[in-house]
């Protein structure tokens, strides 16, 4: 075990800082191991500097930028080992819009460099207009949910609801 | 191994049978708030093998059995299938003899759950092994709910580094 | 201490099952109080049935569904006892629109109610369009914080980075 | 008591002197991702005697000095002032002699944090009376964090009591 989680923890952190990068547009990130010499037993600690900042805690950080850095930690361990389905329930929440396309940016690349299939669960307009499909759920009758294919202008006036 | 559709009966509050198809690429999911979205998520990690209802933010199991609602009866049990396509040939043994595995998920008002793979009853422990064999599994850290991305950045070092597990 | 927790426990009840109505349009919802006879000791446990659904507990309703009920706590608390600011950090953030638009609506009664000043942090365009006023905060100097006074059409234009 | 500016001087990424107007009714606050907007309820907290790291999201009180940018060295103190305007007298005894009341909190690096009203040094513990006798104070329930939504929701029934006592 020791071996192995040594060897995931090398691959996920170089990805994890180019991830950085790329959903930044810039500055620098790396994990570390902490609390122990064991890696078995040990912490997961994130140090991040977004561009023209100093160097933070992930708590000194923005709700935004927490929520790019936690992308780029799922993205990195994901890319270490590809699964064959990935649903993301509204990660796109606190994103401005500006960082939103780049997490869009970041969905396909993903869908260039593994087989996997998305499932992306938004109420943000710029995310619906980069999908390849959408379904929308609607309550006809309250409390029973149906599903049905919508287009673009169709799944904006759901949100709308 | 590849994902091509889940059907939910009567699992929280799809009462009516719902198809959803899972093509290759990114697929939207869309609607206005409680609707039922999440609700697809945990259909897919129920039937994969979740064993804990606080995972399908309920107090018990059956909790994921439709409630009712002001103009529908409840109903005695919910469940969910998965249609997995295996042309390539990639799923573990026990399953390999087929190009397409279905994994059905049941529960039954007070009867509990049972799993049938391609028609066959199979044990919960055989169905996490072929999800877990195929990198994922109601545990994927591919698999993201709603409000988890907060509770990562909060997280303690320790409990941090099991998403690292995963990887290995 | 006793009884001024249980009067405040009962104004409380009240302006929460009110507002509860008032932003879900229906149902019903009362707060109860649990785990212990002596009310100093006891926990508030919040039950609440949206228009056409069954009772259903916290966890079991959907994100959006979560933050109206929250928010309908909060402001039945905020009621028994204004104060003279309230800021109100992305809250909206879960929502769509159309419930966007009843919180929005909650927030003119609220000012029609008090005269409480209200500080309203968003990223939605809905949300915005509803201030009396527009501050934006811009970073020209990475790292640098900057507040100008903004109107729609530039607010609309900050978010969109 | 009604608050009608708060200025910020070093405070965290507002290092140059800035001034929040604060008006009646509905002020919006908007701008991009980490620009400084959560940053500015975090000065309003603070200025009203908030004496927890954690709730400034940092390790030590030091954290909300201006820690420096790429263009800009870093400071050596912080200093946020709120002006309330007490023409209708209603603050407690000791600051009412004054149509207008200024308290001003400073932090100087190794040196503590300092707090004034009116020009004259105060107590940390007069300034949170002065607050919470006019229903607020740095854990006024309507002050709502970004995040603490979510947190009401997960709490412990026995947590969520203290929201009551506020109202009390
Ligand atoms: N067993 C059940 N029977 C009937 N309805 C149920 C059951 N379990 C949950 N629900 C209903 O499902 C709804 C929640 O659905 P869900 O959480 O999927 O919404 P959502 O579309 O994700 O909304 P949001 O955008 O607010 O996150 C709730 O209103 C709840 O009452
Ligand atoms: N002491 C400090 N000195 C300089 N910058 C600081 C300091 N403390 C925090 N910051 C910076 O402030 C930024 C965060 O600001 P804030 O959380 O207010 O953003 P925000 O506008 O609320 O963004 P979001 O929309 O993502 O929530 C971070 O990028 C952080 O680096
Ligand atoms: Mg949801
Ligand atoms: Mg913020």
């Amino acid at each position: 075990g020791r071996q192995r989680l040594l060897a995931a923890f090398d691959v996920v952190n170089r990805n994890f800082a180019t991830l950085f990068r790329h959903l930044f547009g810039g500055g620098e990130a790396n994990l570390v191991l902490v609390e122990s010499e064991d890696p078995l037993d040990a912490g997961l600690e994130i140090m991040c500097m977004p561009p023209g900042k100093k160097l933070a805690t992930l708590s000194l950080l923005s709700g935004g930028e927490q929520t790019l850095t936690a992308l780029s930690l799922i993205f990195a361990v994901f890319l270490a080992n590809p699964a064959p389905i990935c649903v993301l329930d509204e990660v796109d929440a606190p994103l401005d819009d500006a960082n939103v396309t780049r997490f869009c940016d970041l969905l396909d690349e993903m869908t260039r460099q593994t087989s996997t299939r998305f499932l992306i669960i938004t109420h943000h307009a710029v995310t619906m207009s980069r999908m390849d499909r959408l379904f929308g759920v609607t309550m006809a009758e309250r409390g029973v949910s149906q599903l049905v294919s919508v287009d673009l202008a169709r799944a904006e006036a759901l949100v709308d609801g | 191994v590849e994902f091509t559709k889940l059907r939910l009966t009567g699992f929280k509050s799809f009462v009516d049978p719902t198809e959803l198809s899972i093509a290759r690429g990114l697929t939207g999911v869309v609607g206005p708030n409680g609707c039922g979205k999440s609700n697809l998520l945990e259909a897919l990690r129920w039937v994969m093998g979740e064993n804990r209802p606080t995972a399908m933010r309920g107090a018990g199991m059956e909790d994921v059995i439709f409630a009712g609602a002001s103009s529908r009866p409840a109903r005695n049990y919910a469940e969910v299938t998965l249609t997995i396509d295996n042309t390539e040939r990639r799923a573990p043994a026990a399953f390999n003899t087929a190009d397409q595995i279905e994994v059905i998920r049941r529960i039954t008002r007070d009867a509990g759950s049972v799993f049938k793979t391609n028609g066959r009853e199979a044990r919960a422990r055989d169905v996490q092994m072929l999800f877990a064999d195929a990198s994922t599994g109601s545990h994927s850290p591919a698999l993201v709910r709603q409000g988890q991305i907060s509770e990562l950045i909060n997280a303690r070092p320790k409990a941090r580094r099991r998403i690292l597990e995963e990887a290995a």
